[in-house]
């Protein structure tokens, strides 16, 4: 229901926003359940020795600044993946909304995470390579994705799509503190490696099975306070 | 929250314990962990010579001497939170998005006399 003034107020100051709605009912990926667990226990500086304290305002298994961490699915997941154009196996568009980026905070990991769900015998050596592309540009309803302006950002092959394949999207230059984008519209495709048949269906089963995610680290120096003054 | 109630006339500044628990705050539905933390207050006196034996600045002790000679021109000095510790909340947002937010100083460790 309506928030009291003092709820609003406290929200606010916490930088948190009323729901807007019932709770989602997505699970806790796990990589939020870890860092939240380590971020928990290093809470507890005072039973660990001085030079163990963890960095105020550092994510320290991830290794970057930050004190705001997001999980943010594929946008378009639910939609099928469109026929793919000449030897790609996958030609699969992938939208996040990052319009909950705020100036003040700073950018410090934007780390893109392709799992293909370990898709057991789908031609275990066959070897992949991938390719990313930003997709420019407005794209009329209805038009194949190939027209889609694209500019290719990086090309990797990997022996098999068993585990999860990871990207640094900031190495990639695509994100600056200036140019903070309200959405990250790629395109991913996906081709065999080496000749050979695949087994039929195999690249429809790909494309339901891909779970694409962003995890976006922030650092809000307001939030992170001077260490305090040794007393005199 | 515990209280003291004033059986001893001047209890010492210290922590004391104060629970916040989300689901009576109405957050439980969308902050997904923790259920509450313990964030704890400070209350009591800060009054000479007490005051010199709780992790006081020197200049609290000085003002809690000056109190106890002139109560009418100086006030006690105040029992604050002087040791603090972060917590971390995970929650979600109205995106859907799977959010971690760290937030220093959200636990009173200590109290002193400033």
């Amino acid at each position: 229901g309506a928030l009291s003034p003092q709820a609003s107020a406290l929200l606010q100051t916490l930088g948190l926003s009323p729901p807007s709605g019932p709770p989602p009912t997505r699970p806790v990926p796990s990589v939020m359940w870890r860092l939240f667990q380590r971020g928990t226990e290093a809470a507890e500086p005072q039973d660990l020795p001085q030079e163990s304290q963890p960095l105020p305002c550092h994510v320290e298994e991830l290794g970057v600044p930050g004190n705001i961490v997001r999980h943010v699915l594929d946008g378009g997941a639910s939609a099928p993946p469109e026929p793919a154009s000449g030897s790609l196996c996958l030609e699969k568009p992938l939208f996040f909304n990052l319009s909950f980026l705020d100036l003040k905070e700073q950018l410090t990991l934007v780390r893109l995470e392709l799992n293909f769900g370990a898709p057991g015998d789908l031609a275990p050596d066959q070897g992949w390579e991938l390719s990313l592309a930003q997709a420019q540009g407005p794209r009329l309803w209805g038009q194949p994705l190939h027209w889609h302006q694209r500019e290719v950002l990086l090309s990797r092959t990997v022996p098999s799509l068993r585990d999860p394949l990871y990207f640094d999207m900031l190495s990639l230059g695509l994100m600056g503190n200036s140019t903070f984008p309200h959405n990250l519209s790629l395109v991913l495709e996906v081709l065999p490696a080496r000749e050979g048949a695949l087994p039929p269906g195999s690249c429809s089963m790909l494309g339901r099975s891909l779970e694409a995610s962003l995890l976006v680290v922030t650092l809000d120096p307001q939030l992170c306070q001077p260490a305090p003054r040794k007393r005199r | 929250a515990t209280h003291h109630s004033p059986d001893s006339p001047d209890p010492p500044c210290a922590a004391r314990q104060l629970y916040i628990n989300f689901q009576e705050v109405g957050w439980h539905n969308w902050i997904i962990a923790p259920r509450g933390f313990m964030a704890n207050y400070c209350q009591g006196h800060c009054f000479f010579p007490t005051a010199t034996k709780i992790s006081s600045l020197n200049h609290a002790v000085m003002q809690s001497l000056m109190h106890s000679v002139a109560p009418a021109t100086t006030p006690p000095p105040c029992c604050v939170p002087v040791k603090l510790s972060p917590i971390s909340v995970l929650f979600y947002d109205n995106s859907d998005n799977v959010v971690l937010r760290h937030y220093e100083d959200m636990v009173v460790d200590e109290c002193g006399c400033r």
